[in-house]
């Protein structure tokens, strides 16, 4: 298990969200709880899902409001790391150049934001 | 953050990991390595305990006094005849050969599975994730469909059945005789770490098949460059010389060892680079090829040599998986052993793409959609009739006779305590 895995996780549950947005025509909220409600009580999972809503969810809503992608996302979010190697890695194709800007703008909007600071866990 | 670190869950935390650890059944109150509980390494790896609170009782043991008092080997054949005395397994099993079958393998050969439901949103349901909690516990592998030791029946639809189903059906004594000692990322490296795990007796035990598929990880791994962390050929000698001399000690006499080589894996990405990755169906985004990428970037990419554009690299990376396919055949060919016969398969995917093709499908659709890597349940099934039908023709004594005794076992016994 590597950090490498965290920032796979994150892509493919924020292109979940997104793709539940768009599929029912909803709110990232909505989306959120509509994909929690889906898993199970067994093993935390629906419990889990809640609290990481409650702890990254508004920062989501924020960031795919502005029609950034689940790469930039999980970048602004640092769960895909920031150092030289995997700030290249990210799954939906791109032009390169839009990538920095978008992510630099991403990150102001969340410096901007009045969530408390989380820690990443692991 | 860390759930285990609240203090009453610490024990049973410990407990999980062990048995992760360990490859080892989580619940199993006669530590016989079999257990009556369904996942964490329980009876979807290996046969289900019929008394898990005597450890002389598991399945693949020989009867004890032709299990006059109880089933002793969990095989559902038990008791005497009151026709004329005579104890049933000594009646439909003495002289039959039974035998078991058991699964040295890796993801592939424990069928790692993220069922795409969990990805693709536009059929997302309160349906779509029911087998998650079952899923994590058995490290999101399906060991129970999986076509050496799957003991259900397969959910794909195709009509071609596991190697284990076969060994069943062939002599009903077989019943329950099954282990996947199976681990994701496992290697001829890494399996001296867990082969404690399998479970058989030298002396009180049924001869054992035992199939060896390390199919990818010697030649699999994340690195930017994973050539250096291949294994070579004389590493593979070793690794593998190692976990025979090991199985000898352990296995029963009359037991049989089948080496199974590596795969040409270039046709992952022949097959799949222009395909839509399941996260890419709804708006046409996402290929394999950018989804291979995105792992190659991380360095989580479970197989960098074939999950590449590089064809350089691809052609690399099979000609290492058949210098070490070479290795193994070398071994069955040169090495002898006191309890076991060893014989050598080559994995011969091909065949099986030709076959499938023949049927009207696909070569991607024999591979699994999230993770782009491992055999799907029809590939694993065509594979297992592959062996099977290769083993009758070129070594039928591996698999021992047809009991002729199938059909009043049947009558007598039904479903001899299922699974």
């Amino acid at each position: 298990y590597s950090e490498g895995h965290d920032c796979v996780g994150c892509v493919v549950v924020v292109s979940v969200i997104e793709q539940l947005a768009e599929v029912h025509n909803s709110s990232v909220q909505e989306a959120m709880e509509r994909l929690c409600s889906y898993l199970p009580e067994k093993l935390f999972l629906k419990a889990t899902c809640y609290y990481l809503v409650q702890m990254f969810g508004s920062d989501i809503i924020k960031l795919l409001g502005e029609a950034m992608n689940a790469d930039v996302v999980c970048h602004a979010l640092e769960f895909c790391k920031q150092d030289g190697i995997q700030s290249q890695c990210h799954l939906y194709p791109l032009p390169q150049e839009a990538w920095k800007f978008t992510l630099e703008k991403a990150k102001r909007i969340l410096k901007r934001s009045s969530t408390v600071k989380y820690h990443r866990s692991g | 953050s860390n759930i285990c670190s609240l203090p009453f869950l610490a024990k049973i935390c410990q407990k999980i990991e062990l048995s992760v650890k360990k490859s080892v059944p989580f619940k199993d109150v006669d530590s016989d390595k079999h257990s009556v509980f369904p996942t964490l390494r329980g009876y979807h790896w290996r046969g289900r305990d019929c008394n898990d609170s005597d450890k002389t009782v598991y399945p693949g043991r020989r009867p004890d006094n032709w299990d006059v008092h109880q089933d002793s080997n969990c095989n559902g054949i038990w008791g005497i005849d009151p026709k004329d005395g005579i104890p049933y397994e000594k009646k439909f099993c003495e002289g039959s050969q039974p035998r078991g079958i058991i699964l040295l393998g890796d993801s592939a050969g424990a069928h790692f599975h993220i069922p795409p439901e969990w990805l693709t949103a536009s059929q997302m349901s309160l349906k779509s994730f029911f087998n998650l909690p079952s899923a994590l516990t058995d490290e999101l592998n399906w060991p129970q469909l999986s076509g050496v030791t799957g003991f259900l029946d397969s959910t794909s639809g195709i009509e071609e059945k596991s190697i284990y189903h076969r060994l069943r059906k062939r002599n009903h004594c077989n019943h329950r005789d099954y282990q996947s000692i199976s681990r994701n990322g496992a290697s001829s490296r890494n399996l001296k770490n867990f082969i404690e795990s399998l479970s058989r007796n030298q002396a009180l035990d049924q001869p054992a098949i035992v199939i060896y598929a390390m199919i990818g990880n010697d030649v699999c791994n994340g690195k930017t460059d994973p050539v250096p962390e291949m294994t070579t050929p004389e590493q593979m000698y070793s690794n593998v010389m190692q976990t025979l001399k090991h199985l000898n000690s352990q296995l029963p006499n009359g037991s049989h060892v089948i080496l199974y080589g590596l795969p040409d894996g270039t046709f992952l990405w022949d097959s799949l680079h222009n395909q839509y990755h399941p996260l890419g169906q709804l708006n046409k985004d996402v290929t394999y090829a950018h989804f291979f990428s995105f792992l190659s970037c991380l360095q989580v990419s479970p197989c960098n040599g074939w999950m590449s554009s590089n064809k350089t690299l691809r052609t690399l990376t099979s000609q290492r998986a058949e210098q070490l396919s070479n290795t193994l055949k070398k071994i069955a060919t040169t090495e002898t052993f006191t309890n076991f016969n060893l014989f050598y398969m080559d994995f011969a995917f091909h065949e099986i793409i030709e076959e499938w093709q023949k049927r009207g499908g696909q070569p991607w659709q024999l591979i699994e959609p999230v993770d782009g890597f491992h055999p799907n349940e029809v590939a694993s099934l065509l594979l297992a009739d592959r062996v099977w039908k290769k083993i009758q023709t070129q070594w039928p004594q591996v698999l021992g006779r047809e009991n002729p005794f199938n059909s009043q076992i049947e009558e007598v016994f039904g479903d001899q305590g299922g699974h």
